[in-house]
């Protein structure tokens, strides 16, 4: 694996780790973990299936995460059981903003002392 | 500027709130900049209401017509700003709790208003700046890509690619110096930012995000406003 930076001579050092595998190794216990920590129940057994599906992925996804991000923690949250598109629609709600040239603008604050 | 600061440590910051499931974030993100100016102005805290902006706050951006505010399908803290400035204030929350929904109609009653809107601006994209409006003005409404906070469990996110495409509207209260960052070999500052997702998201509500770089593109929307001391009628 590769890792970039805008400051290689951070990365004296590469953390090198085992992968962690036991989330997705154990995916259905983590989901009914999941479900009980977070109060979740699913109408159908096919909705079930579906939601199961869509967890493993944020599994796999929120590894992903881990390792674009190690200085955070990402694993298992509410949204686990959302796909990416359900999570926007559902839980993100900012318009696009182009801020007009009129807008007032705040004045430059001394920042020293 | 001091190497630390934290707004929730001087009283400004009202408990973590749940937008639930609906795309209100630009609310709960004008209501908290506003939360905090309005402490600034008057020495009191006090929780106000997202579901007034919800219900009756459909201003458009001036220069995209099609982009109004519009519930739990979006909008703009700037635009909320504005429809807060021309509306002549903001209910506390108690008086116009959140629903999480937008099927209501709109319940506003002048008489209840708490906290008005004496002008807001959009500040300065340099860092330094940023941190310096806040600790002059209070919290400031940011706009972020939230993508790496679906799985966000702790500490400080600091993503080698994050798209500046800006997704969710959130308030930044205060910043660190010293984030713990293995990979770097050092500690590196970061903001501290209040979500809207309950106190069971991250770290009993909060986002921590490096600073330093365009990360997220929490730098790219910030806007800071000021409150009027108020008394209702």
């Amino acid at each position: 694996s590769t890792v970039s930076s805008n400051e290689p001579e951070d990365l004296l050092i590469r953390q090198v780790v085992a992968h962690d595998d036991d989330l997705l190794m154990n995916a259905e216990h983590h989901f009914t973990n999941f479900k009980s920590k977070f109060g979740k129940s699913y109408a159908t057994r096919e909705e079930h299936a579906y939601r199961l599906g869509v967890f493993k992925a944020n599994l796999r996804r929120a590894r992903r995460h881990q390792k674009l991000d190690p200085s955070a923690v990402h694993g298992i949250t509410q949204f686990s059981d959302l796909t990416p598109a359900e999570f926007r629609r559902t839980y993100l709600g900012l318009k696009r903003l182009r801020i007009p040239a009129d807008a007032h603008k705040a004045p430059i604050l001394p920042t020293n002392d | 500027l001091p190497t630390d600061f934290d707004w929730r440590d001087h009283g400004a910051v009202t408990a973590v709130k749940n937008q639930g499931s609906c795309g209100s974030c630009w609310s709960f993100s004008t209501t908290g900049a506003l939360e905090g100016a309005n402490f600034l102005a008057t020495g009191k805290l006090v929780s106000l209401s997202e579901q007034q902006l919800v219900d009756c706050d459909h201003e458009c951006d001036p220069d995209e017509p099609g982009s109004c505010d519009s519930g739990c399908n979006g909008g703009l803290m700037t635009s909320a700003f504005e429809y807060t400035l021309k509306t002549g204030g903001l209910m506390q929350e108690e008086d116009y709790p959140y629903t999480g929904t937008d099927h209501g109609t709109c319940k506003f009653d002048k008489s209840k208003i708490v906290a008005s809107v004496a002008n807001f601006s959009v500040v300065s994209l340099d860092e330094d700046q940023i941190a310096a409006n806040l600790v002059k003005n209070g919290p400031l409404a940011v706009g972020i890509n939230a993508v790496f906070m679906q799985t966000y469990i702790g500490g400080v996110s600091c993503p080698y690619i994050c798209s500046r495409r800006l997704n969710h509207g959130v308030l930044l209260v205060g910043y660190g110096s010293e984030g713990y960052s293995p990979i770097r070999m050092k500690d590196k500052p970061y903001w501290i930012i209040k979500n809207s997702w309950g106190e069971s998201w991250g770290e009993n509500g909060y986002y921590k995000i490096c600073r330093g770089r365009d990360v997220c593109g929490v730098d790219s929307m910030v806007s800071t406003v000021a409150a009027i001391h108020t008394t209702p009628k």
